[in-house]
């Protein structure tokens, strides 16, 4: 180590390809696969979290770029120098990191010609994180050029490249030889080139849970999306109340920050007062800002005056703009605005009559009203009702995630409409698609 | 060894300063190195690019500074190159 460490000081860390290779072999998914991936080296066996972003507030900008570009650094044209980033630090460029455009970037190809991406990547990503080059013979930090160091998806650090890096931020939990912490990796990261063509047949994961059959920890609505939550996994709806997919997504891959050791949630809601988006688990709360966990989290649930325990569900009531937490026959009324705790509280459960005194999760939705959710049912509200519509509980998988009534498991609501008509809502229908084996998906963007 | 060229050299020179073996040539004076500090140089660069340190430009250590690498110096530029890692 011949220069003075320098490293961040923050865990959470923003990067995007701001500019790609002009007339490259590599198509812009594949670089941005290997970029995550090179980063996902160094996250892998320490405490820090990339995650990308499109705005130009990225913490480590990536760009493609020729001979002279305004940093100092020219590049000189095929070989000679390569890349180069910068240390991190105050300067607006720290942690930026350039490509030489005249290089030919490969990837998966033979040493003998081309420049392999993932390899160069994972030395610059080591500068960004405030490594300088090493003599040592094996080291990703040796400043010559060594050709392509294999398969991204197995590539592991080199020993002397561990050891510098967790002497700068210490060894990411699952890694350590002292904590034994079951962390299974998310395994669907961004897929490279060669399994690009067989996407579409990725089987369902096998320990995913089945929508149709299932309850649910957690239900929110967030920008007007429906998530229901599930261990590691949930299921989107847009606004329009369709499903995005039959196939669950994977929690951590989606809300970045989240330990990856958390095999589920107990409730989520979204912040009325500035749309951020709250986790609970436990004692602790991680507040999002859009889908990444903001700095200093979690948290304890007694900022919110919470006691020890938890909560099984949280939610904003429309009617009163407040914040409702329900933990067994319990529920608080919270105050988001002025972030405190209304008087008097907590008050037996339930506060709606018709609906059950415990809850997996409540939310409110686009129409106005209130839904409840225990066990595979549902209770709909009317906004500013203090009664459950009749004709609820109704079937939470029939009329949410798209299961026909033989798919739903012992639904004693199978049939049976609601007053308000609202059995099949508006969008859904009743024979689920999947039926003849065909993926149900509609596109939210 | 046969006697490095004399662009060789320039270039040896350039490379060493440029990646932190050697201080940044002075633009006023031009700051020809002393024959001493440049086989110091190039025997740090030897040594960690993993060659024999013999400090002499030789053919190996001329197409080590050939191959594609890094931008960024090995050395801090303030670090004279004889400092003891």
């Amino acid at each position: 180590q011949t220069l003075a460490p320098t490293k961040w000081n923050k865990r959470n860390l923003s990067w995007r390809v701001r500019t790609f290779p002009r007339d490259s072999a590599l198509g812009r998914d594949t670089v941005r696969a290997l970029m995550y991936y090179a980063l996902k080296v160094w996250s892998d066996i320490t405490p820090l979290n990339f995650h990308e972003v499109a705005g130009s507030a990225a913490d480590i900008q990536i760009d493609f770029s020729k001979a002279d570009h305004n940093d100092r650094y020219p590049f000189d044209g095929p070989g000679g120098t390569v890349a180069h980033a910068f240390f991190p630090g105050d300067h607006h460029a720290a942690g930026d990191t350039h490509f030489d455009d005249d290089e030919a970037w490969t990837f998966r190809s033979s040493d003998a010609h081309g420049m392999d991406l993932f390899a160069v990547a994972v030395h610059e990503f080591g500068h960004a994180l405030g490594l300088s080059h090493a003599a040592a013979a094996n080291s990703i930090m040796r400043p010559y050029y060594q050709g392509p160091v294999g398969d991204p998806l197995r590539y592991g650090l080199p020993y002397e490249d561990r050891v510098r890096i967790w002497q700068l931020y210490g060894v990411r939990e699952s890694v350590s030889p002292t904590v034994q912490l079951h962390t299974p990796e998310p395994k669907e990261p961004p897929l490279l080139p060669e399994s690009l063509d067989n996407r579409s047949s990725i089987p369902p994961r096998k320990d995913a849970p089945h929508r149709c059959s299932t309850h649910f920890d957690a239900v929110a609505q967030i920008r007007g999306e429906a998530f229901f939550f599930k261990g590691k996994y949930f299921w989107r709806l847009n606004r329009d109340r369709h499903l995005v997919s039959l196939q669950p997504a994977q929690m951590h891959r989606f809300w970045r920050g989240l330990p990856l050791h958390l095999d589920s949630v107990d409730a989520v809601y979204e912040r009325t007062s500035d749309h951020k988006i709250v986790f609970f688990k436990g004692d602790r709360y991680w507040v999002f800002k859009d889908n990444n966990v903001e700095e200093g989290y979690p948290r304890p649930i007694s900022d919110f005056s919470l006691p020890p325990g938890g909560v099984d569900a949280a939610f904003s009531w429309a009617h009163n703009d407040r914040t409702y937490f329900f933990k067994d026959q319990l529920y608080w009324r919270y105050d988001d605005h002025m972030r405190r705790m209304d008087p008097g509280y907590p008050a037996q459960s339930p506060l709606w009559r018709g609906v059950p005194s415990t809850l997996d999760d409540a939310m409110r939705w686009s129409d106005g009203a209130s839904y409840f959710f225990r066990g595979q049912k549902y209770w709909k509200v009317l906004d500013g009702e203090l009664e459950a519509a009749p004709g609820y509980p109704q079937s939470t998988a029939r009329d949410w995630l798209v299961c026909g009534d033989q798919q739903v498991d012992g639904s004693d609501t199978a049939g049976t409409t609601g007053a308000d008509g609202a059995h099949a809502p508006p969008g859904q229908h009743d024979q689920s698609r999947s039926e003849d084996g065909y993926e149900v998906c509609s596109c939210t963007s | 060894a046969p006697a490095p060229r004399a662009e060789d050299l320039s270039l040896g020179a350039e490379w060493l300063s440029r990646f932190g073996y050697l201080p940044p040539a002075d633009p006023a004076t031009g700051q020809l190195q002393t024959q001493e500090e440049l086989s110091k140089a190039i025997a740090a660069m030897q040594q960690f690019g993993g060659l024999e340190a013999t400090g002499v430009l030789d053919e190996a250590t001329l197409a080590l500074m050939k191959t594609p690498r890094c931008s960024l110096p090995d050395l801090p530029a303030s670090a004279p190159a004889r400092r003891r890692r």
